[in-house]
């Protein structure tokens, strides 16, 4: 489907952490020590459930799979400011 | 749509085209972006009128990365575009990233079908979770008018219908995986997986998930026909067969192999079979089986060639298949084979047929296989 996904942690978060900043309102910065923030998983949450994927509040492949395809710019959920 | 539902409070919107991407000719920039605007004026009230000079309700450009408005592209691929809710200013303006690469076919990225997208944002319009809508918000090439049945309730919502505007057909929604009634027109696994396909979609089943995930069939390939009729995996050649019509296409994992689609008589089925209503490779005995209306052959997958003694009729062969009201069932939409165990699906329902016992052991709802 798409290209492969990305093998490392810190990729699979930055790409995660971007994602949820550019269309779920994820604040920048709570990112900790690579740890989902309870935030962060919320937000994970939002976009598996709007994806109609298994919610886990993880980055798991399915999320990022979904994460790496081409998109439009403009939020999923959080009003365009 | 957005809070506060932000529309625009006349009926004729104004547009201007500020530059141009090097990836088209000029013409066709101009005509995916006429023929984006029309998508939307052919089911509201809407009229749009092209300005050449000064500010415009809607302001279309290209750019990269940074480019005015804080809001930053992000090179190739990723975000193709965006645009902004109806307002004053900004309000309206979309923005596509020269980075990618526009274009008028199905090859990545078609401009005619990111521009309606984003026109709907312009228009009013949010993201749908509704993954055969033009609004939902992942890339997916789709031929044909874009909008569905939800794009058009929502855009109504906002504007009303078109008065004088001709019968457009709309794309239909996403079929309901657990509505009780469902019936499915193909299903094959692929490499562990399982393939369940529905209209325009299918559904992918990985073992390791609860929940399948919907696509639509013409986003992962593009080249396969919007509906198709049968399915199968032969695992030791390592290929998915998909047949729709009078023709085949083989799948190498999400490859297409080159060479096809060539014609299912190929198989040595009479010219009178115009398509095949399901298929099934049995592992245990190396034979793909292949049902046309009350019947069906047996393939054999080593040779190449079909069985002495074919079709049979199913009703006789896999005796105990029953509707609601007890009819018999002599037709199958679908076929899988797991554990000397053969799921025959007709209509809503599927039949566990067993090798064994040759007999049906087990009735079951026909998207149990979804989970549901």
């Amino acid at each position: 489907f798409t290209k492969p996904l990305p093998a490392d942690g810190t990729e699979r978060w930055l790409l995660g952490e971007r994602y949820l900043r550019q269309y779920y309102g994820l604040q920048p910065g709570l990112m900790g020590n690579l740890k989902p923030s309870d935030l962060m998983s919320e937000k994970i949450r939002t976009m598996q459930s709007f994806f109609k994927l298994k919610v886990t509040g993880k980055l798991d492949d399915n999320t990022l799979d979904v994460m790496k395809k081409a998109r439009c710019g403009v939020p999923d959920v959080a009003e365009y400011n | 749509l957005f809070p506060r539902k932000l529309k625009w409070q006349n009926t004729i919107v104004t547009f201007r085209i500020t530059n141009y991407t090097p990836d088209l000719e000029k013409e066709d920039v101009d005509k995916a972006i006429h023929n984006a605007l029309k998508v939307w004026s052919d089911v509201t009230p809407l009229k749009f009128k092209r300005l050449h000079e000064g500010v415009a309700d809607i302001m279309i450009s290209f750019g990269k990365l940074e480019h005015g408005d804080h809001n930053p592209f992000d090179g190739p691929n990723g975000l193709l575009a965006h645009a902004y809710p109806p307002g004053m200013g900004l309000g309206g303006d979309t923005h596509f990233d020269e980075d990618e690469t526009w274009t008028k076919d199905s090859d990545a990225y078609n401009l005619f079908l990111v521009a309606a997208h984003e026109f709907g944002h312009a228009l009013g319009m949010a993201h749908s979770n509704d993954p055969g809508s033009l609004m939902y918000p992942v890339y997916a090439y789709t031929p044909g008018f874009p909008l569905s049945e939800d794009d058009i309730k929502g855009i109504q919502e906002l504007y009303g219908t078109n008065p004088d505007g001709g019968k457009i057909k709309p794309k239909p929604e996403a079929p309901e995986k657990c509505d009780p009634e469902l019936s499915i027109d193909a299903v094959t696994e692929l490499r562990g997986e399982m393939l369940v396909f529905k209209d325009r979609y299918f559904w992918r089943v990985h073992p390791q998930f609860t929940e399948p995930q919907l696509g639509l069939i013409q986003s992962t390939w593009p080249q396969l026909p919007k509906k198709i009729n049968a399915a199968y995996e032969n695992p030791e050649k390592d290929i998915v067969i998909i047949f729709s019509g009078i023709r085949m296409w083989a799948l190498n994992g999400y490859t297409l192999v080159p060479g096809y689609p060539k014609y299912i008589h190929r198989l040595g089925l009479p010219k009178s079979i115009r398509k095949i209503d399901a298929a099934v490779y049995i592992s245990d005995t190396g034979k793909t089986l292949l049902f046309t209306d009350e019947e069906y052959w047996s393939y054999n997958e080593e040779t190449g060639t079909m069985d002495q003694g074919y079709p049979r009729s199913i009703k006789d062969d896999f005796p105990g298949m029953r509707e609601n009201d007890g009819d018999e069932v002599d037709e199958v939409d679908a076929a899988t084979y797991r554990n000397g165990y053969l799921y025959l699906y007709h209509e809503n329902l599927q039949y566990e047929y067993s090798y064994n016992r040759r007999k049906v052991v087990r009735i079951l709802r026909a998207n149990d296989l979804l989970h549901c």
